[in-house]
């Protein structure tokens, strides 16, 4: 006979269907470069593109950040702590999700991308290589947007801040998404036991890659010739 | 804080979340 269906279990759905869904609602919309029209085409005007939008995009990962289950339980200094020390990896795990379906052309926002030839002229050509890298493994991986969702809230809580004050409510934050991908690649891919891991070992290239990518724009900061938002320098700065 | 003081600002203010 069918157990009765008590109150508590009629409440409690799949959790990965749970946090899946709920991280699928929490993306943000899509944001646009608007590279400024006057300015000549250059080195000078890729790289003020550039730090306008991760300056915004900062600003739409603090809003994101604020709809992962369990993030805002953190205390607010601890929160800082974890944003300041990972969104440049959610900012760039965006990236390589919008250029998985384009070869070899980074896609920084919907109308800014850059393949090999232009981020040679734009000066970027270091920094696209390393985003390659990244974006050519997801491509092998045939990354999902349900394990990008995923992958991307782990990222956020898997900070390693030595900031952190509350280390338990952060490694609380992260056994609660691992457990939701194991679920899903449980659900989803029972032939491909390994898939989970996988998707997780990709991230130090993420982190080595944020770093590159950072020392880049620290390197444009110390120059002092692109103009540079205050958000977007309080960001570099806290990962300096 | 108060070198951080607008990521401070973007985390207090408003409703956790829009949708």
């Amino acid at each position: 006979a069918a157990p009765p269906i008590t109150t508590a279990s009629a409440k409690k759905p799949a959790p990965m269907n749970t946090m899946v869904s709920h991280l699928l609602v929490a993306e943000p919309e899509k944001l646009y470069a608007m590279p400024d029209p006057a300015l000549p085409e250059g080195p000078a005007k890729a790289a003020s593109t550039l730090c306008d939008l991760a300056d915004r995009e900062i600003v739409v990962i603090i809003s994101w950040a604020k709809n992962i289950p369990g993030f805002p339980a953190l205390s607010l200094a601890d929160q800082m702590s974890v944003l300041q020390s990972v969104w440049l990896e959610v900012l760039l795990l965006g990236v390589a999700w919008r250029s998985l379906p384009c070869e070899d052309e980074i896609v920084f926002a919907e109308d800014f991308a850059l393949d090999e030839e232009a981020a040679r002229a734009a000066g970027l050509l270091e920094l696209s290589g390393a985003v390659l890298q990244l974006v050519r493994k997801y491509r092998a991986l045939r990354l999902e947007r349900e394990e990008y969702v995923l992958l991307k809230a782990l990222a956020l809580a898997n900070s390693d801040s030595v900031h952190i004050e509350d280390m338990a409510a952060v490694q609380r934050l992260r056994d609660v998404l691992h457990e939701a991908l194991l679920e899903y690649e449980g659900a989803r891919r029972p032939e491909e036991p390994r898939r989970a891991g996988r998707l997780l070992l990709t991230l130090p290239l993420l982190r080595q890659t944020a770093t590159r990518v950072l020392h880049h724009f620290y390197s444009l900061k110390l120059e002092g010739r692109v103009p540079m938002h205050k958000l977007f320098l309080e960001m570099l700065e806290a990962m300096m | 804080t108060e070198r951080h003081k607008i990521l401070h600002r973007l985390l207090q203010e408003g409703s956790p979340s829009d949708i």
